[in-house]
């Protein structure tokens, strides 16, 4: 939830209606349903935190008289700076607490069909608003919590007003502002300022030893384009690098305080990938699988890595993934495992959900030339570009090549990792059996 | 893909509610092609729907659908602020 900074320094607030709908456009609520609708949604709030809400005359419309929180049914500009936009678009707002004349008060644009539950066509259920914006008028701003009565779109009409209960997320919201209802006040000495948060239990802080991290050393169990962030995972810690090619730490950090859902123990990542279809994150370790929704394990997994079908020439199963990525070239999803690789089309799920190998796969690794046939892991990236992580050095196949003779490798740590550029060394050797002489990474 | 009236209406409506820095008439100040991809992002957040930083129909559709006309976030151009300032 999301707190505006301003709250009501009482707990018995009034409210009054200077105005109701236009009843050629609500023509199913009457004055006296709609003082009855809003009624239940002041209830909502006072059932969860210890406040009270009595209604006042509302009168002509004046300003200065019928209490804390006056409702009105306004059109187009009403004289607030907020002007109305007819029928749908926006269809309300309140101001939050305060002493200012606005304070608490809350507007509906006259020119929405206002209805009282129900799911009909066109019109805009009144209790949903109300509860909503009288949200705002105690002091709580928009959340993005799913279920919340506080997110900004109208989703429909939330059910039966007599038995409406706010979602978790709004009762800690309305309780942090006015405390618990018969429980104690909140703020503890000062009840006037906001309650912070209960803090969670300390978790000591584990550093690193850098003599066994160390990123310019290389050796990665597998790296991944991440929402175009590339990660580099190596034992139960990663590396990451933004888009503009900054490192985000030299240090790095702990792949189960960043990626919730591994089990204890979880210290090697084999491959990771993010899916096309639905940015999904799909990380192998072992023979499981796990799909991320962002950083948060979906729950049901891990799953076997069978599931995705991939046997070897010699008929075995698969139980490991070495490296996985999807081929900007032609959106394939691509996995390897101990010399092979399979192809896969993510539009096409096999029975259980996962895509299923094509036909004619696997196929030899060595039909990748020029890059390592064992290699850590591969992403796509710059402009479609494979590239394949081997040890400290990568290699770069251009877009749409898979056969290319010179390729050069380059310094992982050198071009990904702000490392120093080491001395002349010899280079790695030519991952296939050479073609042709390699020269030094200098030379 | 977004067509430039889409678009512009989009930029008007990211800076209504909150994700956008408003307009500033003495200078005529654009707003940089990241800026807005981020904007974009953060509201595709806010409103649960897929985080790709382009206004797809999705994100188009979230657009166009009725709401509370609050900004979703709050900054120095709050209601009351702004009110504080029409006063003046």
């Amino acid at each position: 939830y999301a707190l505006s900074g301003l709250k009501w320094h009482k707990s018995d607030l009034t409210w009054s209606v200077h105005s109701y709908p236009t009843p050629s456009r609500s023509p199913g609520l009457p004055s006296t349903m709609v003082d009855s609708i809003l009624t239940h949604a002041f209830k909502a709030w006072s059932d969860a935190a210890p406040l009270t809400f009595h209604q006042q005359p509302g009168g002509g419309g004046s300003a200065s008289s019928g209490g804390d929180i006056r409702v009105s049914f306004n059109s187009l500009l009403h004289d607030d700076g907020y002007p109305f936009d007819g029928l749908g678009g926006t269809l309300a707002h309140a101001f939050f607490p305060g002493r200012d004349d606005v304070s608490g008060d809350t507007h509906f644009d006259d020119h929405e069909r206002w209805s009282y539950g129900g799911e009909s066509s066109g019109t805009t259920d009144l209790f949903t608003v109300a509860v909503h914006e009288f949200g705002h008028a105690l002091g709580l701003s928009h959340s993005s919590s799913d279920p919340s009565i506080m997110r900004p779109y109208y989703q429909g009409p939330v059910g039966d007003i007599l038995h409406y209960q706010l979602a978790l997320d709004d009762r800690l919201a309305i309780q942090q502002l006015y405390g618990i209802k018969g429980g104690q006040q909140p703020g503890g000495v000062d009840p006037n300022l906001p309650r912070l948060p209960s803090p969670p239990p300390t978790k000591p802080t584990k550093p690193s030893d850098p003599s066994v991290h160390d990123r310019c050393h290389g050796g990665f169990d597998a790296v991944a384009n991440i929402r175009g962030e590339v990660f580099f995972f190596q034992g139960a810690h990663f590396w990451r690098t933004t888009r503009d090619g900054s490192l985000v730490s030299l240090n790095p950090a702990q792949i189960q305080n960043f990626w919730m859902g591994f089990p204890p123990g979880t210290n090697k990542i084999d491959a990771v990938y993010e899916r096309k279809s639905d940015s999904s994150i799909i990380f192998f370790v072992g023979s499981q699988y796990w799909v991320f929704k962002d950083t948060v394990a979906m729950s049901g997994y891990p799953r076997p890595l069978s599931e995705w079908g991939m046997k070897r020439k010699s008929g075995a199963l698969v139980d490991r993934v070495d490296a996985a990525f999807i081929w900007a070239h032609n959106g394939k999803t691509y996995l390897f495992s101990q010399g092979e690789f399979w192809r896969f089309d993510e539009s096409r799920k096999g029975q259980r959900g996962t895509p299923q190998p094509e036909p004619g796969y696997p196929r030899d690794n060595s039909l990748w030339t020029g890059v390592p046939s064992r290699m850590d892991d591969i992403i796509s990236w710059g402009e479609g570009d494979a590239h394949f992580f081997k040890d400290n050095h990568y290699w770069v196949l251009k877009s749409g090549g898979m056969n290319q003779d010179s390729v050069e490798p380059k310094s992982i740590g050198v071009d990904w990792l702000r490392c120093p550029v080491p001395p002349s060394t010899s280079a790695p050797a030519n991952p296939d059996g050479p073609r042709r002489c390699r020269c030094d990474l200098t030379d | 893909s977004a067509m430039p009236e889409q678009y512009s209406r989009a930029v008007d409506w990211l800076s209504r509610y909150g994700y956008l820095p408003p307009p500033d008439p003495r200078t005529s100040k654009l707003q940089t092609k990241e800026g807005i991809e981020k904007a974009i992002r953060v509201m595709q957040r806010f409103g649960g729907v897929r985080e790709t930083g382009v206004l797809d129909g999705e994100t188009l559709k979230l657009m166009s659908t009725p709401r509370c006309s609050l900004p979703d976030i709050v900054g120095g151009e709050d209601m009351l602020k702004k009110r504080r300032r029409r006063r003046r």
